[in-house]
């Protein structure tokens, strides 16, 4: 998993 | 509400809402900078950045219901396209200077202890003064911000597959969007028509420019690298490498 994937596809509090 | 629904007035509204938080370097600044320490907190603060600007994308209205894949290549082509207008807007009122943080401010001239950042410096310099002469309003500046997110691989990739197809057409539906929210923005400043129709163009061309000037500063960024000047790491360096 790269970064930028993992901040795109965690939900915003 | 989604944001073919959407007046040009809650669009830009809603990517006013989107611009991410004023950002410290917070590091002690030694003066004199060396090359080194001057690469360090420009990329210091590039990866922070980096970090605020995912999340600003992903509440441009209909910017998540695009493919992942779209959303990962589009922030790939335009990242530092994206920090070089920011950083551009936080300088407009400040001529020759770089307002790169509140805590991080540099002149022309100190761009002379890195090698080769001073031509980059100037172009960002005389593209701040196109905007100081354009008298560049906030609701401007958001809209062209976006504009360059949506359009940075336009003509970069072509749709294959149905789904890609889609996304495609979502982006431009999209672009749309952010065209009509920018030509609304112009039409509140009081101008003529035709005064009206020069400024959008005026405006749209300085992005040509802002696309200039992140290629140059990304073969300088990844020369630095290569000569192991500075230490790109974590997100900063992801992005680096896909577009190099």
């Amino acid at each position: 998993h790269t970064k930028l994937l993992q901040l795109l596809t965690t939900k915003p509090e | 509400a989604h944001h073919s629904a959407m007046s040009p007035e809650e669009f830009i509204s809603r990517i006013m809402e989107a611009e991410p938080p004023e950002i410290y370097l917070m590091e002690d600044m030694k003066k004199p900078f060396t090359e080194a320490s001057m690469m360090m907190s420009l990329t210091n603060l590039a990866d922070k950045e980096l970090v605020l600007m995912i999340s600003w994308a992903k509440k441009i209205p209909g910017f998540v219901e695009l493919s992942l894949a779209d959303q990962i290549h589009l922030l790939k082509c335009c990242w530092l396209e994206i920090l070089m207008l920011g950083l551009m807007w936080r300088s407009v009122d400040h001529p020759g200077k770089l307002i790169f943080s509140p805590d991080f401010k540099l002149n022309r001239e100190e761009g002379q202890c890195v090698e080769g950042i001073m031509e980059i410096f100037d172009m960002l310099l005389a593209a701040t003064s196109r905007f100081r002469e354009l008298k560049l309003q906030r609701e401007e500046y958001v809209c062209l911000k976006a504009m360059i997110l949506l359009n940075s691989n336009l003509c970069t990739s072509s749709p294959q597959t149905a789904e890609e197809l889609e996304s495609r057409n979502k982006l431009l539906r999209l672009l749309d969007s952010v065209i009509d929210a920018l030509v609304w923005a112009i039409s509140k400043l009081g101008l003529s028509t035709q005064q009206q129709t020069l400024r959008l163009g005026h405006l749209t061309m300085l992005l040509s420019h802002i696309r200039h000037v992140s290629n140059k500063g990304m073969d300088h960024l990844s020369s630095m690298k290569r000569k192991n000047v500075v230490l790109v790491y974590d997100l900063l360096l992801e992005m680096l490498d896909a577009s190099t």
